[in-house]
């Protein structure tokens, strides 16, 4: 593409494009975007994340994840969108721009990228990482099982050739143990959210323990919001609650981890659909679903600028 | 690459324990190579499972006896899939 206004958003790209993508967002906006490396996958791919800020130092954060299971294509493809729905907010002065005025905000886009290329090369279906641990007779470690909250617990295997395989240790895979590492040597995140597919749930934790957090109540209250914006759009239908009690137990999260690190407003959106596509979502539903995921991304966004802890 | 052809996704949704039970085994017999796209979670609930062409009629099997009803959410995983490479040929070629 030649710019990012002539991208196309309307469709799923290779990590090539992706990446070039992200360097043209950067040259374009050099006062707002810059491109950040927080470490190297399995196999040495680069960890990419895109930073949004106008000014200050150390500011209070907001951190976006999308693609840390590699099949959940919808996922990637709406954190492209995202990063250049914030450039044009900005622009325009409108939706977000008034969140950079004090906050910051983080977009890893490609959080598995050597799983994500193999999905584009060897195997559309593949989820995991790509790393081969001593002992394991098959390779992958699930990305979303991996983080140091109720590691190797019920809702994770112990069999390295399942979807759930936990890994050999917590933060066993770099594309985990970067993120780790940002969020702590930062200091000021105050929202992580955590973008999968399929399913239409807005979730917060935890995921590995019956014990409702602190915060349930607010969290909740987000929730209702969030869902509320998201629907209001398509009128696509979302669910919301607490991982445990919404979907399964599930130990090693993601946003288990989070919370626990003192990051209060921690969400796991799961993107269209239901179950008529799931993993293999048609690219013409990726504009609306990005557009109506932005909505409720935004309500939380909002929540954390106007309720700083 | 790996291929899906004859691959199709069962959807399940359990309505009792004895179901879910029915469900649930299928998660332990690695050998069918079940790829569980939603993982059981409790009555209600929908299991969506991509089945390899090799195990299709052993799970069908498995839960026509079982009296467990199914639908086919997914005729042919790898006809979805070569729509989705030509729609992404497409774009890199306008790009």
């Amino acid at each position: 593409a030649l710019s990012t206004t002539t991208f196309n958003y309307a469709a799923y790209h290779t990590l090539d494009e992706i990446y070039s993508f992200m360097d043209m967002l950067v040259a374009e906006n050099p006062n707002l975007v810059s491109k950040l490396e927080i470490g190297r996958s399995t196999e040495d791919r680069p960890l990419y994340v895109l930073k949004f800020s106008t000014g200050g130092t150390s500011r209070p954060a907001i951190w976006i994840d999308t693609g840390i299971h590699s099949r959940e294509w919808v996922t990637q493809a709406s954190g492209v969108w995202f990063a250049k729905k914030i450039v044009d907010d900005h622009a325009n002065n409108e939706g977000v721009a008034s969140i950079l005025e004090t906050m910051d905000i983080f977009l890893e886009i490609v959080t598995n990228p050597d799983g994500f290329a193999y999905t584009q090369t060897k195997n559309r279906m593949w989820r995991k990482t790509r790393s081969h641990h001593s002992g394991s007779i098959c390779v992958g470690v699930d990305p979303n099982r991996n983080w140091d909250a109720g590691f190797g617990g019920p809702g994770a295997s112990g069999n390295p050739c399942l979807e759930t395989y936990h890994g050999p240790y917590a933060n066993s895979e770099p594309e985990v143990k970067s993120i780790v590492d940002f969020v702590k040597s930062h200091g000021n995140i105050k929202a992580f959210v955590s973008i999968h597919s399929y399913s239409q749930l807005l979730l917060y934790p935890y995921g590995y323990t019956t014990t409702p957090v602190p915060d349930q109540q607010e969290l909740h209250e987000i929730s209702e919001k969030a869902v509320a914006a998201l629907s209001s759009l398509y009128g696509t239908k979302y669910k919301y609650g607490s991982i445990i009690t919404t979907i399964y137990q599930a130990s090693g999260g993601t946003i288990d981890w989070t919370y626990n690190q003192g990051i209060k407003y921690s969400f796991t959106f799961e993107l269209r659909d239901t179950g008529l596509y799931g993993f293999l979502l048609p690219a013409k539903q990726i504009i609306p679903t990005a557009e109506e995921t932005w909505l409720g991304l935004k309500v939380i966004m909002e929540h954390a600028r106007d309720n700083m802890y | 690459t790996e291929t899906f052809v004859g691959h199709q996704v069962l959807r399940i949704v359990p309505s009792s324990d004895e179901e879910l039970q029915k469900v649930q085994e299928l998660q332990d017999l690695e050998h069918l190579k079940l790829d569980f796209w939603l993982s059981p979670r409790g009555l209600g609930y929908p299991v969506d499972i991509r089945v390899p062409f090799p195990s299709l009629q052993s799970v069908k099997a498995h839960l026509e006896a079982s009296g467990v009803p199914y639908s086919i959410m997914i005729e042919d995983v790898q006809a979805l899939v070569d729509e989705e490479e030509m729609e992404m040929l497409r774009s890199s070629r306008q790009l």
